[in-house]
């Protein structure tokens, strides 16, 4: 079988610093920072409005120059990930 | 609660009850418990309290009559839809949410309410976190293994995972990696939380659950299901990685598994692993409950140590070099509820893990079809390395990388250097694909216990299932050993005494035991429990009856307290204070509460030092660093300070901030306040708290006054200019300045005697005597004699006279 990927309008970042930070990195992009993930260290949960809920492409645009930030030192656009109950 | 008491009885009001033969046997018989020793564990007084058990799924029904008592909304939120802390399922006509609310009841259902069913942990508390109904990222996945109370949450139950359909091969990514690892290392307070895992469901697809990364994961306890009977059910999937198993439902003559349902049913459609999973989390839930210290490798410790074969089929059942039963169907068999409070009761926590990383060469073999591919790797355990050298196994898990153009032909074994054989991985019919392995992680639990050193062998088998292209074979690129263990035996190998019971713990020094246990027959130390002893003395005791510590050679000893230098730790244990403390709370520097000779105990840091710090003087003891009043800089007591802090002035023996003359300083107005008129200078408000007085005053005793008193004389402006008045000499009752020689009146009884007082009452005793002898004194005085003391007083008056 073939299933495409599906990408989300929801991203996973990881920032070198606070919240704070994270607030102003997001809004510099057009993000919206959702908070944190988890209690993951640094980890950041970042929602774009504008994309897509659901494409087969991965979202192309400006708010991509995110990951070009010094501060932002990893960032995964999150994928829909097949789970099934037992 | 429902009574402990109550529980011999083992009899509850809710209808579904006699229908659990998986907890309870239906004959009723007097003996009669079930396999898994549920009832047995719930006679030992625990049904779960205290403990926290939280259902990763498509939500909980919290409003369930048999789930609303134990809801937790703590252990409960749901994902997706931004944050919300309501696990409440969607509710739709097919009733699709149904399986987060299944799971619940078998962990936590409320027992003896008249309503449906009883659950294993029936006084556990219960949350669900809704994650399944929407889309699953792997953000979802992290957030929800960590969820937002990761101290408060002990155990996380999953039946879920990729498709068990015979071709997925997927597992957690990144996010949730981390969030696994997050969890074991600060979950629970330190003590890692417990993941409990459906180990998958694709029996019947000839799925393999190596394929699926998060059963496969070594900080997952992956549980798989036997029916009634002890046979293998259509949904099981065999797999190395699976630790344990617990009952659910098999054919259709087989009994089922009771649990609540949606919409405040009960169902016995509830089956596959999901049944089985859930009932593990409810059974570790009453180990949790037993000892709460447990970490999350002591519970997979236990369950390897507890669970047993019994009645269990499976073709290939073996005992591994450790001593333990084990199969790829079972693990190491049906979870054992009484078996497992027991050892959790006395359990000593395992040392800490070692990873031991061995990398084999990396030379490419091809894997050619219909042969096998044998690589062989001596492995030392990491032997050179203290802080990764592994003895005794725990997980093992082999990652590997692997070209193939039909990864479902594959085949992989592992043998261990003991000769335990391991299947990672079946032929899958169902699985075309070409992507092969990539550095996928296969874990094995069969070498539990047995040792890390030696030749590891690893097979690849290729069986073509149908045509293919031959001309591109497999390939494998590289595989590395990851050894998981400890560097010293975690426990005794003897599994009829259990090592937990046992105070002595020289494991490696087995055959050099002064007394042979099975032979000693004598009295035991009194600080012995009544489990006994292996010789008289107290590092003989099996177990304590109050607290041990260990001596230098790693020998434990019963005491009825901690001795010094020790603090009672967890359990029974004593355990060493740093080491300048004598006692303490803890066995950090910062823990002390007494020093040991020649160190003084700082009360603020708790630490112990050789000499007390600015700020702090040592008490009358000489035993303790107390700290000076707030504004003293350097104190030699409570009261008397030397140097102030900055911006205050020594004032007395007091600090004070510095106001202009005429004013002091208010600590409870914080500012500058007026002294009385009479003072100069002042401390506090009042006549008696001047330091100097006014113009045209003196200072006498604290007051100011416009003239000395009788006994005072006036002092002469001192430096500062200020007056003062100075008490007299103790031999003048009024003077003219200090000292004896400036009296101007003495006390009644002295006479005044050129500005000196005199005592005077042998003079009276004398003039009557002096008078009746007449002439004496006159000769006295005639001759000069006054001048002696004796004579002096003799004829005080005589000598006193002019002329």
């Amino acid at each position: 079988t073939c299933w495409a990927r599906t990408y989300t309008n929801h991203w996973a970042v990881r920032i070198s610093g606070d919240a704070q930070e994270a607030d102003r990195i997001a809004s510099k992009y057009g993000y919206i920072n959702m908070g944190p993930i988890g209690s993951l260290q640094n980890y950041y949960h970042f929602y774009h409005s504008g994309t897509i809920k659901r494409s087969v492409l991965s979202s192309r645009g400006t708010h991509n120059f995110i990951s070009m930030e010094p501060k932002v030192e990893w960032i995964e656009q999150q994928v829909v990930k097949r789970r099934t109950k037992r | 609660d429902y009574k402990v008491s109550n529980i011999h009885s083992a009899y509850f009001n809710d209808p579904k009850w006699p229908s659990m033969w998986y907890i309870h046997c239906s004959d009723n018989a007097h003996h009669c418990q079930s396999d898994m020793n549920i009832v047995g564990a719930w006679k030992r007084g625990y049904t779960g309290k205290n403990v926290v058990v939280t259902i990763l799924d498509d939500g909980i029904e919290r409003t369930h009559p048999d789930l609303m008592q134990n809801y937790d909304p703590l252990a409960s939120t749901r994902y997706q839809v931004a944050m919300h802390y309501d696990p409440m399922p969607r509710y739709d006509a097919s009733n699709e949410n149904k399986h987060g609310t299944r799971c619940a009841g078998e962990v936590a259902a409320t027992a003896n309410n008249a309503h449906c069913t009883v659950g294993i942990a029936f006084n556990a508390q219960n949350g669900g976190v809704r994650m399944l109904d929407g889309d699953v990222t792997d953000m979802v996945e992290a957030k929800s293994l960590e969820s937002t109370h990761p101290q408060h949450v002990h155990i996380y139950s999953a039946t879920w995972g990729p498709d068990d359909d015979g071709k997925t091969v997927d597992g957690p990514a990144a996010l949730a990696r981390d969030a696994f690892e997050n969890g074991i290392r600060t979950g629970r307070r330190g003590y890692g939380s417990v993941f409990v895992w459906a180990s998958g469901n694709g029996g019947r697809s000839r799925d393999h659950c190596s394929c699926d990364g998060y059963t496969n994961s070594i900080y997952t306890i992956s549980i798989s299901s036997t029916t009634e009977s002890g046979k293998k059910p259509w949904y099981l999937e065999e797999c190395a990685s699976t630790l344990a198993t617990t009952y659910s439902s098999g054919e259709s003559y087989d009994r089922k598994v009771i649990t609540t349902d949606l919409r405040q049913r009960c169902t016995d459609s509830h089956t596959g692993t999901s049944a089985s999973a859930p009932m593990a989390a409810g059974i570790i839930a009453l180990a949790l409950e037993a000892n709460p210290f447990l970490t999350w490798r002591d519970v997979q410790h236990i369950i390897v140590r507890t669970s047993r074969p019994r009645h269990l089929n499976a073709p290939d059942w073996k005992t591994n070099a450790a001593g333990h039963k084990v199969s790829h169907l079972y693990g190491f068999g049906l979870m054992d509820a009484e078996a497992m409070v027991i050892e959790a009761e006395k359990w000593t926590p395992v040392p800490t893990q070692h990873i031991c990383v061995e990398n084999t060469d990396r030379q490419i073999k091809t894997i050619r079809p219909d042969h096998v591919v044998r690589s062989v790797y001596k492995a030392t355990g990491c032997a050179d390395n203290s802080n990764h050298h592994v003895i005794y196994l725990e997980h093992v898990v082999v990652r590997i990388t692997i070209t193939h153009p039909r990864r479902g032909d594959l085949a992989i074994y592992l043998t261990s250097p003991s000769g335990t054989r391991s299947q990672l991985l079946a032929n899958r019919l169902f699985d075309h694909s070409m992507e092969g392995f990539k550095n996928w992680e296969f874990m094995t639990t069969h070498c539990w216990g047995e040792k890390a050193s030696g030749d590891w062998i690893l097979e690849i088998y290729d069986t073509p299932s149908q045509l293919r292209n031959f001309k591109t074979p497999g390939k494998l690129k590289e595989w590395s050993l990851v050894l998981y263990g400890t560097s010293i035996q975690p426990y005794s190998p003897r599994n009829d005494v259990p090592k937990v019971e046992r105070v002595r713990s020289s494991p490696i020094e087995e055959p050099s035991e002064e007394y042979n246990i099975d032979d000693y027959t004598g009295p035991c130390d009194a600080e012995c429990s009544d489990v006994g002893c292996d010789g008289p003395g107290p590092h003989h005791c099996n177990d304590c009856l109050h607290f041990y510590y260990k001596a230098k050679n790693n020998t434990r000893i019963c005491v009825s307290d901690c001795p010094l230098g020790y603090y009672p730790a967890d359990k029974k244990r004593c355990k060493k204070c740093f080491p300048t403390c004598e006692t303490c709370l803890g066995s950090r520097s910062d823990q002390c509460s007494s020093c040991k000779s020649g160190y003084y105990l700082n009360e603020e840091t708790n630490s112990c030092v050789t000499n007390c710090p600015d700020g702090f003087y040592l008490n009358d003891n000489k035993n303790l660093c107390k700290k000076c009043h707030e504004n003293c800089k350097i104190c030699t007591s409570a009261e008397i300070c030397t140097e102030c802090e900055h911006g205050l002035s020594l004032q007395g023996s007091t600090c004070a901030v510095t106001c202009e003359d005429g004013r002091y300083y208010s600590a409870v107005k914080k500012e500058c306040e007026l002294c009385h008129r009479s003072c100069a200078t002042c401390t506090r408000p009042g006549i008696g708290n001047c330091i100097n007085c006014a113009t045209e005053m003196a200072l006498e005793d604290g007051r100011c006054v416009t003239s000395c008193s009788s006994e005072y004389y006036f002092s002469f402006p001192k430096a500062n200019g200020f007056k003062t008045c100075k008490r007299c000499d103790g031999s003048c009752s009024t003077c003219s300045g200090p000292g004896e020689r400036n009296c101007t009146s003495c006390p009644e009884g002295y006479l005044l005697e050129g500005n000196i007082c005199m005592v005077g009452t042998i003079c009276k005793d004398a003039t009557e005597e002096a008078w009746a002898e007449g002439g004496f004194c006159m000769l006295v005085k005639k001759n000069n004699l006054c001048v002696r003391k004796v004579l002096q007083q003799l004829c005080c008056r005589t000598c006193t006279l002019q002329g």
